[in-house]
């Protein structure tokens, strides 16, 4: 990508992360998930898609249809919602710079 | 050969941070979005429209596909718990464009994550580029190929400098059972207004919050429109063709005089209805008075304007085409009538010649239905290229390619147009009748046929 991007990207890949929502006690039930933006990492305060949370509505998908909400407080969603938050390596964290000092790293063809 | 010894494998892809437990502190829209929503893919346009996952084969619940629908322009703010003794370096502060501020042709960058949490080693943040489509308040549309699993997922600009312009609402969108190749976007701004208003309104301990969220970049965004990035002026030269109950795309080629198609405009001496979109909204009438016979493979009509189209930029005709150049086609597909043109992005994929002239030009743009009729326009020099003819559809399996089409090379048109802006005279435009066969079969897709085997006698 041209140099334009740069700083688009690391924007992009900075702020970039996955979302997931299970059932508490029956993660095997399976999870819905979505990608995500972390607009502030202290503290983690994260903007994802709400279609994830529609199963956990306490009202039902028909509380999204109200006409003049244009929110709804967190406890709208059941006790059971359990909620997991996955992102890259960022040149902040340790983990990202201590991938980054191990010189060497390769992988040699077979 | 045995692997150097090194650390465990790590399952393939990128090291990633552990999960991390997070709180939903609230579920937001936004009224504007929705309203547009219902607007352009609501009434009697619903049935036409799916935003489902899967293809429209796919087997979806009724009830599912409701839940889908409804949940489209709601997004989530979470708050990710603390690990305790955790220093998380605050990092970079997000900044984010003002609603309004990105202009219609610039380009784009969408990241997010195909499939969610199913395979984050693999595809968290993937990037994919192009330009913003079209917009209706803070609905927006975007060129840039997204999939299942990138909802929420963050689209920046880059110029002036890296800002947040929206989050994927929906990734894959289908009308009338063809892949549109387009996806819709929520303006990030007034989704964060939201968020600070309720975080304010809800309770003392997340008031606080508020004044976290990242802040509306001020100037250069904060310009006033007239000294903020208008956008590729080419844009303006796409006007609307309304010829009886046809509506198509037309480009301005001279202050009063239209080129479009003749399957948007197939008689001469019928009356048309102009409307340009910018600068200013104008609706004049005219006339055609050009349009192929239907055996010539260039489908073309001429419409003289009753009066000037004032302030419309005319776009320089292009003298020569390079394949593999950065292209965009400007046109009313998609939503016609509803919004304003809008623009794909793509490259010149193919220049098709006969006897060494360019007879037929292929992109990678998105172009659907109505976009017939409207500019193909060089990125880099904003010259005029072509005019866009059609798109793919596989007659045996009745699907449509929006990323294969066909315009008509603006060299095929210049000297007849010259002539008749020059001396009013038809005589260059009906050469298009007499196309030669190897053009013909050009455009009817055809094999050139091989040289006559001569007989041996």
């Amino acid at each position: 990508m041209g140099r334009q991007w740069g700083p688009a990207m690391r924007a992009a890949e900075q702020a970039g992360c996955v979302v997931s929502a299970s059932r508490a006690g029956q993660p095997e039930a399976g999870s819905w998930s979505c990608s995500g933006v972390i607009l502030n990492r202290r503290p983690g305060l994260v903007l994802c898609h709400g279609g994830i949370f529609t199963p956990f509505l306490r009202a039902g998908s028909g509380a999204l249809t109200a006409a003049s909400a244009s929110f709804l407080p967190g406890d709208s969603c059941g006790d059971d919602l359990r909620l997991h938050v996955q992102w890259g390596p960022t040149a902040a964290s340790p983990a990202g710079r201590a991938e980054r000092g191990r010189p060497g790293l390769c992988t040699p063809q077979c | 050969a045995g692997l150097e010894p090194g650390p465990p494998a790590r399952p393939h892809g990128r090291p990633l941070q552990p999960p991390r437990p997070a709180e939903l502190l609230l579920l937001l829209s936004c009224p504007a979005f929705r309203g547009h929503f219902s607007y352009l893919f609501g009434g009697e346009e619903a049935e036409q429209w799916r935003f489902a996952n899967a293809t429209p084969d796919d087997e979806v619940s009724e009830e599912e596909e409701e839940d889908q629908l409804r949940a489209l322009g709601w997004f989530a703010l979470l708050r990710v718990r603390p690990e305790p003794k955790e220093v998380e370096e605050r990092g970079p502060v997000l900044a984010v464009a003002p609603l309004g501020d990105v202009p219609k042709g610039a380009p784009l960058l969408a990241c997010g994550s195909p499939f969610g949490a199913f395979c984050p080693d693999i595809f968290l943040n993937t990037l994919s580029r192009g330009v913003l489509s079209n917009s209706a308040g803070p609905l927006l549309l975007t060129d840039a190929r997204c999939l299942p699993g990138t909802e929420g997922g963050g689209v920046f600009t880059s110029r002036p400098s890296a800002a947040l312009v929206a989050l994927v609402a929906a990734p894959l969108c289908w009308k009338a059972r063809e892949w549109v190749g387009l996806t819709l976007l929520c303006a990030a701004a007034p989704l964060l207004s939201v968020a600070r208003a309720a975080l304010r309104g809800l309770h003392p301990d997340t008031a606080a919050l508020a004044t976290l969220l990242p802040p509306e970049m001020g100037a250069p965004w904060g310009l006033p429109l007239r000294y903020r990035d208008p956008g590729p002026p080419w844009v303006a030269a796409a006007v609307l063709v309304e010829c009886g109950s046809v509506w198509g795309s037309g480009v301005v080629v001279a202050p009063g005089l239209v080129v479009t198609c003749r399957h948007v405009a197939p008689r001469e001496t019928a009356r048309v209805l102009v409307r340009s979109t910018t600068p200013k909204s104008a609706v004049i009438w005219g006339h055609v008075v050009f349009a192929t016979q239907e055996t010539s493979p260039y489908d073309i009509a001429v419409v003289s304007l009753e009066e000037d189209l004032d302030g419309v930029p005319i776009p320089v005709p292009a003298e020569h085409f390079h394949e593999g150049e950065a292209v965009s086609v400007v046109g009313f597909g998609v939503f016609g009538q509803a919004c304003g043109p809008s623009v794909t992005s793509g490259i010149l994929s193919a220049v098709v010649q006969v006897d060494d002239t360019p007879v037929m030009l292929q992109t990678t743009c998105a172009v659907h239905g109505g976009s017939s009729g409207g500019p193909l326009f060089s990125a880099c020099s904003g010259d005029l290229l072509g005019i866009v003819a059609s798109n793919t559809r596989d007659n045996n399996t009745g699907a449509t390619y929006p990323h294969l089409n066909f315009s008509i090379p603006i060299t095929v048109l210049q000297p007849a147009l010259q002539q008749y802006s020059q001396t009013g005279d038809l005589g260059g435009f009906r050469q298009l009748d007499h196309a030669s066969v190897p053009v013909r079969v050009v455009w009817r897709l055809q094999r050139p046929p091989a040289e006559a085997l001569r007989s041996k006698l």
